[in-house]
């Protein structure tokens, strides 16, 4: 389960505060998965007490300012959980290009973020590209395989549906010995884009859940 | 400040677990106090023996609260009732409760007759409608919620708020956490400082879907 609270002295009316919670918790708790399952008990609440200054006009610099200040604080928290991902070891990221639209973005994002088998490669710091392949083919979103392209960080390794010619599989490997990492896929078809956050998979998230009710 | 090891010593894991190396080496980090804010913490022994698991915060009156919930069918008793009230006002000021442990969820009406309890008993105590005090409840799911355990430590904690708490409220929600998280940001409206503190807890069953 995941819980948040925020607390603000800024004073601005309930309807543009929900609006903006809203809005960022679409980019950012929304977009983070450690296990792909989703709780009974999750929330966000955000409480602003007035004892601040008041923001103005909503299209104002100031409310634009706390906006992104309250996007970055969201974005933070999210990021907090997703490290603390039972048993994780490893923090990833993945960015998704070149998609029909967002929405389909958004499916081969968590496809390969939700897969077991590339967290469990990423857990074991195995460049296991091909199933990212899988995980693109699998999501429901409109995708060409012979305009699809891979890379880790900045590291090329498939691009229009071919091994990138210049990819070297030591590279990929020390690559994944990181702790940070970076998948991204290019899609080729579009401008959707999206974003999301998880952690690998590893025996320490079965030594925490086989018996957690027990 | 959470040290690493010491959070990772009330983890309630049977299997001794390595430290993260994803957890953060400084600790909790120093959050502003945000005015207008005040937290207390209570071990109600839900759970979870030998620490907290019960957090307050209390908003001063005038504040206003919005919020995201699950959109899971299965959802807690404790969240079908923030939804309800997540769209009031009142200038009464707000109150959240949270407890660690247990998720109060698919126990039916009797976990919606705990939610009432606890906001009965939160809205005596702080001088508040219920319709103003906001609860989660977190942990194992289908167990019915000793909810006389927390109401029996609200004394404590109504008596015990104060402004400075909140590093102490994220350590209370934690259940599998091996670390407390919290951040803060401060922008400047017209040379006068606006803050904004938050904390959270989670580390598995983690892929959000709210609205």
């Amino acid at each position: 389960t995941m819980l948040v609270y925020i607390f603000t002295d800024a004073k601005i009316a309930r309807a543009p505060l929900q609006r903006m919670v809203a809005r960022a918790a679409d980019k950012t708790f929304n977009c983070i998965t450690v296990d792909s399952d989703t709780s009974t008990s999750d929330m966000v609440l955000v409480a602003a007490t007035g004892q601040g200054p008041a923001l103005g006009d909503l299209r104002g610099s100031h409310a634009r300012a706390f906006e992104r200040a309250l996007h970055g604080v969201m974005l933070d928290l999210a990021h907090q959980v997703v490290r603390d991902g039972e048993g994780a070891t490893k923090f990833v990221e993945v960015s998704v290009t070149g998609a029909k639209t967002n929405d389909d973005a958004r499916k081969v994002a968590l496809a390969i973020a939700n897969s077991p088998l590339i967290k469990t490669a990423i857990a074991g710091e195995d460049p296991n590209w091909g199933r990212v392949v899988m995980a693109v083919g699998k999501s429901g979103a409109a995708a060409d395989r012979d305009r699809l392209g891979i890379s880790f960080g900045d590291i090329q390794v498939a691009v229009n549906g071919l091994v990138s010619p210049d990819y070297a599989e030591e590279d990929g490997a020390a690559y994944m010995r990181g702790q940070e990492l970076k998948i991204g896929v290019q899609l080729g078809l579009g401008r959707g884009v999206a974003q999301v956050w998880t952690c690998d998979l590893t025996h320490g998230y079965i030594a925490i859940n086989a018996d957690y009710r027990s | 400040m959470a040290k690493v090891s010491e959070a990772a010593s009330i983890a309630p894991a049977k299997t001794p677990m390595p430290i993260s190396p994803l957890a953060p080496v400084d600790g909790f980090p120093d959050l502003s106090i945000v005015p207008g804010v005040e937290f207390a913490t209570a071990s109600a022994g839900i759970k979870y023996k030998g620490r907290t698991d019960v957090m307050l915060a209390r908003v001063a009156p005038g504040s206003v609260l919005a919020g995201v919930f699950t959109r899971s069918a299965t959802r807690a008793a404790s969240v079908l009732d923030c939804q309800a009230k997540i769209t009031g006002t009142g200038a009464e000021g707000a109150a959240i409760l949270v407890n660690s442990g247990n998720a109060n969820a698919f126990t039916g009406a009797v976990g919606a007759a705990s939610v009432d309890a606890i906001c009965a008993a939160v809205a005596e105590r702080l001088s508040l409608p219920p319709t103003r005090v906001f609860t989660a409840s977190t942990g194992v799911i289908g167990q019915p919620l000793p909810h006389d355990r927390v109401i029996a430590a609200l004394d404590d904690l109504s008596e015990g708020l104060h402004p400075d708490g909140i590093a102490d409220a994220a350590r209370a929600i934690m259940t599998t956490d091996t670390y407390a998280k919290g951040t803060s940001a401060v922008v400047d409206v017209d040379g006068t400082p606006v803050t904004i503190a938050g904390i959270a807890k989670g580390s598995g069953m983690i892929a959000p879907d709210m609205a």
